[in-house]
């Protein structure tokens, strides 16, 4: 890029895979480690005994525990706190839940279909209460097919980092400081992909729009979820979660 | 930005 040094893109580099060192929220090594602790039986039909309302609280629980990390992923990545805070809202808003999505796939084992839940690695049928079974269905399938990426860590770093900082998002207010951003991190992460070969997988990576309709699929099913018990979305679902979501 | 608080919350925060 004739605006940015290679000094720079490195720097960037560094930043990111540190920032996301620092926000993993779970190293690879534990969720590798636990990838044979699968439920059991019993367990799985006990979460499928629990009420509708128990399971979505539980996973929106879960969900925002993992939006947090992205949050200070997003904090600690250079640049972003240099945006307006209008930009820094819009591009969390957006993207915070397509950054989760991507990082599950660190914690999915492709070999059995499961991924890692509340202490163990759980099937898409231990989700049955929640009455979303064709969206869960769809995100054990998106897991799956980023698995066969086989993301490194550092790939996945900067991936993510791409999935946030996207100046396509409606509402920015400095679009070309977004843009800017954007396009340094997109040489970063092909300079990264270069210097390890593994510039091929830039033609398999999830189209944007997959990403965008998972979400989409998630915050119409949240809606009809709080139109059958507004109650107690409205008393016992995390605050974050509602703001970022509902 | 009453309607994302808690966002404000977090970015305003240090890092934690």
């Amino acid at each position: 890029s004739p605006n940015s040094s290679v000094t720079e893109i490195e720097h960037l580099t560094q930043n990111v895979l540190k920032s996301y060192r620092e926000t993993c929220q779970l190293r690879l090594e534990d969720l590798q480690l636990l990838r044979l602790e699968t439920f059991s039986w019993e367990e799985v039909r006990s979460y499928q005994k629990k009420s509708m309302e128990e399971m979505w609280e539980r996973c929106a629980c879960r969900i925002t525990e993992a939006i947090q990390y992205v949050v200070e992923f997003a904090k600690r990545m250079g640049g972003f706190m240099e945006l307006c805070q209008n930009d820094q809202i819009v591009l969390l808003k957006a993207g915070a839940m397509e950054v989760v999505l991507v990082r599950m796939c660190r914690a999915f084992n492709s070999e059995n279909r499961t991924v890692f839940f509340e202490g163990k690695y759980a099937g898409p049928e231990l989700f049955k209460s929640l009455g979303c079974n064709e969206l869960i269905n769809s995100i054990f399938d998106f897991a799956h097919s980023l698995c066969s990426l086989h993301f490194s860590e550092n790939e996945i770093a900067l991936f993510t980092a791409l999935v946030l900082i996207n100046s396509s998002r409606p509402w920015l207010q400095e679009k070309d400081k977004v843009e800017r951003l954007q396009n340094n991190l997109e040489l970063a992460f092909k300079h990264m992909l270069r210097k390890t070969h593994r510039e091929s997988i830039l033609a398999k990576l999830p189209p944007k729009g997959k990403l965008r309709s998972l979400c989409y699929q998630h915050m119409e099913k949240l809606r009809s979820f709080r139109q059958m018990y507004p109650i107690i979305v409205h008393a016992v679902f995390p605050p974050l979660y509602k703001e970022l979501f509902s | 930005q009453e309607k994302h608080r808690i966002l404000h919350k977090l970015l305003q925060n240090g890092n934690s």
